[in-house]
């Protein structure tokens, strides 16, 4: 047998060399702290569908990362988070869709795996199915960030998506305003 | 978007990927975060989550293509994901970190650079974008 590895993510994309100190260094911060909260939870014992909730619900608390609370804004100037979390060993799964109310919303895909025979709850019937089970909830402007207010401006402003860590302006990577498919 | 994966020291799997998406997005669209097998996937060999242009790595069903590259080709994780970052999605479109039930971790990644970070019980670890 091996030992436990783990793995994390806080998105990809178009980041520059030259990405500010003043935006990397609090979001290297975040990887740390949730990686130490990860090999804590293995540390205590924990097993691995319970680590990935674990740090998941920590970098969704991360107002840097686009999830939880700093996730982007839609066109309509709303929130929509998903979310989805698999079993290896039993390929049980659960995910979520269109929720702009739920705190993490990672624990309420996992409620949809192990309290529902269903796979994915997605929009109005996600958010009653977190209602219904007590998951936290908190007013839609709780989750919105004054810099994500400034991004939908921006990208509104050049009439294009976009992704992860991408800088403002028509010709960066990242814009797919004009494709014609997705 | 957000993930994490995780494998314990009997080969236990799991994987787990959130988001919000992206800025300006058409009011209801589904990226690939929450879709099985696109986004997110585990199982008896290895646990996946992708970050990205989430159409193309729903085209590319990007963590299943790991696990089956591992489960029909016999391929190892770190070949299985080399492959499918080079052939499954277009440059410039995709990032994931994966973990297999013998310990190995990859997180590749064709985009210009991705936050991400790993650690294994033998004290290994990384934190890194580009």
């Amino acid at each position: 047998m091996v030992g436990w590895a783990i793995a994390l993510h806080g998105g990809g994309g178009d980041i520059q060399l030259d990405y500010p100190d003043e935006l990397r260094i609090p979001r290297e911060i975040a990887l740390r702290h949730c990686l130490d909260v990860g090999v804590s939870a293995f540390k205590s014992g924990k097993p691995p569908l319970d680590v990935v909730e674990l740090v998941v619900r920590e970098l969704e608390n991360q107002p840097v990362f686009n999830a939880g609370k700093g996730s982007v804004l839609t066109a309509e100037c709303t929130i929509e988070m998903e979310a989805s979390i698999m079993d290896g060993k039993t390929k049980r799964c659960g995910a979520v869709s269109g929720l702009n109310t739920v705190v993490n919303p990672i624990s309420l895909a996992r409620l949809v795996m192990e309290k529902t025979p269903h796979v994915y709850l997605a929009f109005n019937a996600a958010e009653a199915f977190a209602r219904a089970h007590g998951v936290e909830t908190v007013e839609t402007s709780h989750l919105i960030t004054p810099e994500n207010i400034q991004r939908l401006k921006q990208a509104k402003e050049f009439n294009r998506v976009q992704l992860d860590y991408t800088s403002p302006g028509p010709k960066a990577q990242g814009y797919h305003g004009e494709s014609q498919t997705g | 978007t957000v993930g994490c994966v995780a494998v314990d020291s009997a080969g236990n799997l799991a994987s787990a990927t959130s988001t919000g998406g992206y800025v300006n997005k058409m009011a209801g669209r589904i990226g690939d975060s929450p879709i099985i097998g696109a986004g997110t996937y585990a199982n008896h060999l290895c646990a996946v989550s992708a970050t990205g242009q989430g159409e193309d790595i729903i085209r590319g069903t990007v963590a299943r293509d790991v696990a089956a590259l591992m489960e029909y080709k016999g391929l190892s994780l770190t070949e299985a994901a080399a492959y499918v970052i080079d052939q499954s999605v277009p440059k410039g479109s995709c990032g994931f970190i994966a973990v297999s039930a013998n310990g190995e971790v990859t997180m590749p990644f064709n985009t210009n650079g991705m936050f991400r970070a790993c650690a294994t019980e033998d004290g290994y670890t990384e934190i890194g974008i580009w």
